[in-house]
């Protein structure tokens, strides 16, 4: 999807 | 040891509804606390997490920490094999490679058992932290799931707008545009149909309708849903399974050309 960003790049690893 | 009951198998079908259409396979990280469920949907966009605790269970031990690999269509597959009022128990012994569903019928005449393959899934877990969101609104899932499917119908993208007054969808497109709008409810007679809006701040967020349309896939377990947003981070869609946890759908707003 255009202008979506990736949800991983939101949280940390754990 | 791992063993888990719940004396009506509608709650779980209704959770595996829920997770089903944006995860193939998924790890249930069984506790002492109970069960966790944590995976990104195929395509890395949205994020599901699923708490069900093990005091909301009519039975539950569980002498080891236990990942469970499972392939959510075979679940599925093996839940309609389910009554709705039947018992369903969950069961691993420590370190196995499959896992049992026993399904009992009420009156204990019909008794089954499936056994799945577990799977080795190399899935990683992020930690999210407790945050304050700018704009906390909770509101009937009904409501929240008719929104999303009309507004789908005009645009890729609904636009969320939260001030303390309110809380806006709208939409636009080739055929026009849409805009619904819900005023704070004061003095419902039902909780469940309360529309309450706690904001620090106002947002206006795009969120691509087509991940909102998957998320309301659990709206049968609960008769609220709860949306935590702020500014340039992922929405939360929440929705309590009463008595057993929860499950919290997150996902990043579109940024703006």
């Amino acid at each position: 999807t255009s202008g979506q960003k990736n949800i991983g790049s939101f949280f940390a690893p754990k | 040891m791992f063993e888990a009951r719940l004396n009506n198998a509608t709650t779980l079908k209704k959770i595996l509804d829920a997770i089903k259409d944006l995860l193939n396979e998924g790890t249930f990280d069984c506790s002492d606390s109970g069960i966790q469920l944590q995976a990104m949907d195929n395509s890395h966009v949205s994020l599901v997490s699923l708490t069900l605790r093990s005091d909301g269970f009519d039975k539950f031990r569980c002498d080891r920490n236990l990942s469970m690999g499972m392939n959510l269509g075979s679940m599925a597959k093996i839940l309609k094999c389910a009554n709705n009022d039947d018992t369903v128990t969950i069961k691993a012994q420590d370190n196995a490679d499959t896992v049992t569903f026993m399904f009992e019928s009420q009156n204990q005449e019909k008794v089954s058992d499936y056994e799945m393959k577990l799977m080795n899934l190399d899935q990683e877990h992020l930690g999210i932290p407790e945050t304050d969101y700018s704009c906390v609104v909770r509101m009937p899932a009904m409501e929240f799931a008719r929104i999303c499917r009309d507004l789908a119908q005009f645009s890729e993208s609904v636009v969320i707008c939260c001030t303390k007054e309110g809380v806006k969808f709208s939409a636009s497109g080739d055929v026009g545009s849409a805009n619904v709008k819900l005023a704070q409810t004061f003095n419902v007679d039902k909780e469940e149909e309360a529309i309450v809006i706690e904001m620090q701040e106002p947002v206006v967020l795009t969120f691509a309708c087509r991940y909102l349309n998957a998320f309301t896939k659990a709206t049968p377990l609960s008769n609220q849903v709860q949306l935590s947003m702020s500014a340039d981070v992922p929405l939360v869609v929440e929705y309590r399974i009463a008595e057993l946890g929860h499950i919290r759908y997150y996902l990043a707003p579109k940024i703006e050309d």
